[in-house]
């Protein structure tokens, strides 16, 4: 499903330059649950920024699905982003003044699902994690482990192909972290979806059936784990 | 150093009312290490916000090294929250246009601090948390991780009596939360600060020698735990 090959990533910063990627390359296979950990600024967000068709890698190629992702236009990155994609961001990126039913029904929206199965479906997800009696509240209102349930919900309500959650369970405590977890591994087992996880925790790297390991942008060790 | 009496907090959403604390009741000694833990969304930020000054509650006491913070004016409330308390958010708090450096400053700046020593110590601070080649970046420059680490340096800058940390490790590989969490160790051993952590992770509050458990507003759970 993914093939990356010498992918780099530089962000330049006024004079400076900073090598977030310095070469990666490898495969994951559809239907993968994958972990990718390692140490703060390693260069983890960056690369699911790039798989997540949300950032350019500066060198390197990427097929998504056999397709080369640096042939598709901004239309089609979006199309496949909206189609194919869930992605959990480590800042949770909410809308602030829009309920959570409203913050889940966005990829909905972006394509084209009718109102009404917009909102049973958003409504869905929010239950799947929990936060059913929640849907009219803002992200102002609702804790840090709530916001990043709804960020969670957003990413699952559009059945994607392949989810990418950057520490989703950053600010959970273990019972609701195992939920969410749960509800990941239904996904991969029941419903095929490939998934790609980064998290400093090894009990949340468990249920992964392989995991990267990331330092100062590049893959230092890749193998699987024994199954969850 | 902190006497809470009966604290409630209720937050009003249009018709619905949310009691996120209902009637906590505790005193921490000055010099403690206490960790503060929880399910996501059972009060443990809520109570931070109020112990902080940050918040005020709905009903009940709350006594800050003898005085009782209800009578004290708007003005009062910031200059206890300028001198004598570090909070460190749960989602950073960082100005987004504004340097680390700068961020770290902003502490130093409200205090009065003159512009040399401010930079120096700002700087320092930045050091001990690991960042100090990065002084001169934005937040939107910097890994989840490393905004987390300039929002800890600007807690710390001030040498607080009282530090108030939500989830500090929640971004953080193994190995730099250790760093972090040692550094706190040690304001509190040799500087005599009184560390408050709220985390979900048992590692990170083996570093306490006490922890308060929450459920659904109310404190389960407040037991000394083995020195670290
Ligand atoms: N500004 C607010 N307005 C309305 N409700 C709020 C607000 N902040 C928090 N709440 C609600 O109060 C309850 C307690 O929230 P709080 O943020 O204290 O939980 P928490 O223990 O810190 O959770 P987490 O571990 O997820 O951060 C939650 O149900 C939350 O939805
Ligand atoms: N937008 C940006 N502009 C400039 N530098 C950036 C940007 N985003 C990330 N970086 C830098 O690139 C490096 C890799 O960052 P990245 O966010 O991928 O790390 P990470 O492994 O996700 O870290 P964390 O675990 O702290 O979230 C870091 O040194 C970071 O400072
Ligand atoms: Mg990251
Ligand atoms: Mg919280």
């Amino acid at each position: 499903l993914i093939v990356v090959e010498a992918l780099q990533k530089v962000y330049h910063l006024g004079e400076v330059d900073v090598p977030a990627l310095r070469g990666v390359t490898l495969t994951i296979q559809a239907v993968e649950f994958v972990a990718v950990m390692g140490p703060s600024g390693s260069g983890k967000s960056t690369f699911m920024n790039i798989v997540g068709c949300l950032d350019r890698p500066t060198a390197g190629r990427y097929w998504l699905d056999g397709v080369d992702v640096a042939g598709l236009s901004r239309n089609e990155l979006a199309a496949v982003r909206n189609h194919r994609i869930g992605f959990v961001f480590q800042n949770f990126n909410l809308r602030p003044r829009t309920t959570a039913l409203e913050n889940v029904e966005l990829p909905l929206l972006y394509n084209g699902t009718p109102p009404r199965a917009r909102r049973s479906r958003a409504l869905a997800a929010l239950e799947i994690v929990g936060l059913g009696d929640r849907a009219a509240h803002h992200p102002s209102q609702l804790s840090g482990g709530q916001q990043q349930r709804v960020a969670i919900a957003r990413a699952l309500v559009n059945e994607p192909l392949l989810l990418l959650a950057d520490e989703p369970t950053g600010n959970l405590d273990s019972r609701t972290s195992v939920e969410i977890l749960e509800v990941l591994q239904r996904l991969n087992r029941t419903r095929g979806v490939t998934v790609l996880l980064v998290t400093h925790e090894p009990d949340v790297a468990a249920y992964a059936g392989r995991n990267i390991q990331f330092r100062d942008g590049r893959v230092v060790r890749d193998e699987p784990m024994a199954a969850p």
